[in-house]
């Protein structure tokens, strides 16, 4: 259960991230 | 922020290829397929990532942004599968 839970967690900060470095890059 | 992305990625599916998976497969024979499809990806994004880093150092903002871009797609894609297929055997 956890681990399930741990692994969406971690996906969901690399998609955030992901989104973030994209908008970084877009505004330089 | 590019470049520690790119390195915690690599971090990431290295923990996935060296661990969870092989253990997964262990309890689950049945993931085999599944298993290589997500391995296949790996490899995919290993490249994009590489491709990515050695954008960065150049000064073209439209090819780095069309690289993220491109990761972007392959990663969601590839993170939406592995939910799907893993998450319900790890609950």
């Amino acid at each position: 259960g956890s681990f399930g839970a741990a692994l969406r967690l971690i996906h969901g900060a690399f998609r955030r991230e992901l989104a973030l470095v994209r908008r970084e890059v877009a505004s330089s | 922020n590019c470049l520690t992305l790119c390195r915690g990625l690599h971090i990431h599916h290295t923990f996935e290829s060296g661990g969870l998976f092989p253990s997964m497969l262990e309890r689950h024979p049945e993931l085999a397929a599944t298993i290589t499809t997500l391995e296949a990806e790996h490899a995919k994004i290993a490249g994009l990532l590489e491709a990515l880093q050695t954008l960065v150092s150049t000064p073209s903002t439209t090819s780095v942004l069309a690289a993220v871009d491109e990761l972007i797609t392959e990663l969601t894609q590839h993170l939406d599968y592995e939910e799907e297929q893993l998450i319900p055997l790890l609950d």
